[in-house]
């Protein structure tokens, strides 16, 4: 178990490294242990640091940016360990309209391996579907699902 | 292993038998507020055997079965199936489809099947397992928890990664 | 004291059925002691009906449902005691195009009375701003503001 | 009562002295993430009296004051002033112009100002009382607070009504 939970780590860093650069165009982040003595019952922390900024509690991040975060460390596991599938929920909420292309088109790099559910609201979103589903309450109370047709890729 | 078909009745906002075809890439789910999207996200963790009725927004395991509106009687039982295309041979099971399927009725403890065969949660769970998709893994973000890893504790994050690795 | 929470609380049900079948188009809300007898010590509860569903269960709504009720509310709250001003930030995130334009229109609505800071990312609530403001980094860590030209009212 | 001026001054990521002119009616501000908005929004809370670091998302009063970056320095102090247009005479004061302004440096605990008066965070408290409008009352909903009244505890929320008689 030690040596694999390092050797994870070892192996998510360089991807996290690689997936936060891309999304934030500079800065850096690691995942570390927060007790390497022992290594069975350590837990993990994250640091991070943004691009020009000499900030690194993470508290006084911003809500786009904590979502960012939390998307490049996504990623970075998804390169460490694809899994088949994945359901995103609104995530792309908190976003604004530069930070959703780009997290996006990650995704879309990601989907050729992973197939992916996600949630949306956001019409920019939208235009990355290959497949596109509402859902309605034509009847109060009573969920309906069709497949829409859109413009498409 | 490609997710191709999950199939809701009685679930939640879902009394009728609704059938979602997935497929490959990117599959966007839009709608209304209040019109039933977090409902099938739900409707996944739950059929991946999630156990803890808060983490699906419910107080009780009676809250999955629709309750029922002004025109349509409360549903008896809920049930969700998801369908998988295993060619891949991804999951360790030697065909082609793997369906998982959960059903709860109002009498009975939930119960799950693999491919019609009666099963428990932990056999959902091991059959996955080495995929990283769990009901409470990091391949599933629902609504509201876009700060998910950032939010978690040392030791949640600890389980993410060693589920990683 | 006892009778000055009664009162108000009868004074913003009034409000609140109306503010929240505005945006509802149905059902109804209303705020309740949860201990009446006792008025000096009690809390305050919400009881909503949703149009059409049988759900009293507030963790079963949705996250734009929640998000609804809370304006409807704080509606009810301006339409009692009109404060002269309100600082909303990303409130319209979870909300869906139609429910944007509901929450938006009745902004503007109290916003002959009262003056409103807001923060959004969505194209659709800019339309409703009499001024706007962007906030970047052109040099990054350096928070700087500018007045927007827009198409405007 | 009408919000003037906004001036910030090495408050979080603010620096240079910036002025924000606010207009009757619907203000809006947009931006890119992490740009600085709610840090406008956390500067209002911070001078309306705003004790509880954490509830600006800091962990403590030295992260309200600008921590620089690889080109310009930190700064030495934090200063934010609201200028309020008060020829309703709202604010019981008898004057058309009322500016509350707090400051905080490396050295000592923060100072309130009212029409630069030396005052405290009680003073000014008093001073918008009766408008409904303070750091932690129902007219400002922070960022990701969006189900406030819903996620509250029935005395948080006989708070709120309190304010509101
Ligand atoms: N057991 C049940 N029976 C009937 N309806 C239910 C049940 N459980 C939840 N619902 C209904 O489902 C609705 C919520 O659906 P859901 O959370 O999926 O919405 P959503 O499409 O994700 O909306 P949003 O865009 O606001 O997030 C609620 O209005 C609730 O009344
Ligand atoms: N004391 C400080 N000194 C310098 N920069 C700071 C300080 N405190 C916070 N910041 C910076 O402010 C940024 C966050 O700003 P803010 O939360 O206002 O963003 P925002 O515009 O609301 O973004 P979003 O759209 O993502 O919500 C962080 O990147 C943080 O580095
Ligand atoms: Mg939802
Ligand atoms: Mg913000």
């Amino acid at each position: 178990i030690c040596e694999k939970l390092t050797e994870t780590i070892q192996n998510i860093n360089v991807f996290f490294s690689q997936t936060f650069q891309e999304i934030f165009e500079g800065g850096d982040a690691k995942v570390v242990m927060t007790d390497p003595a022992n290594p069975l019952e350590t837990g993990i922390d994250i640091e991070v640091r943004l691009p020009g900024k000499n900030i690194s509690t993470r508290t006084l991040f911003s809500g786009g940016e904590k979502a960012l975060v939390t998307a490049a460390l996504l990623f970075a596991i998804f390169l460490q360990n694809p899994t088949p599938l994945c359901v995103l929920d609104e995530m792309d909420a908190p976003l604004d309209e530069v930070n959703i292309m780009k997290f996006f088109n990650m995704i879309k790099k990601f989907s050729e391996n992973i197939q992916f559910i996600v949630v949306t609201h956001n019409k920019k979103s939208m235009e990355f579907a290959d497949v596109m589903y509402g859902v309605t309450m034509e009847e109060k109370g009573v969920s309906k699902v069709m497949s829409v047709e859109f413009k498409g890729a | 292993m490609k997710l191709k078909k999950i199939i809701l009745k009685g679930f939640k906002s879902f009394p009728k038998k609704t059938v979602i075809d997935c497929r490959q890439g990117i599959n966007i789910i839009i709608g209304p507020n209040g019109s039933g999207k977090s409902n099938i996200v739900d409707a996944i963790r739950w059929t991946m055997g999630e156990k803890k009725v808060k983490s699906l927004r419910g107080s009780e395991m009676l809250d999955f079965i629709f309750k029922g509106t002004e025109k349509i009687p409360a549903s008896g039982y809920a049930e969700v199936e998801m369908i998988f295309d295993n060619s891949s041979r991804t999951l360790r099971m030697d065909v082609d489809d793997v369906s998982i399927k959960r059903i709860f009725d109002r009498d009975s403890e939930g119960k799950f099947y693999i491919n019609d065969k009666r099963s428990r949660a932990k056999d959902i769970m091991a059959l996955f397992g080495e995929t990283g998709f769990s009901s409470n893994g990091y391949a599933i973000i629902e609504q509201g928890q876009v700060e998910k890893f950032i939010s978690y504790s040392a030791l949640e994050r600890r389980a993410i990664f060693e589920e990683a690795a």
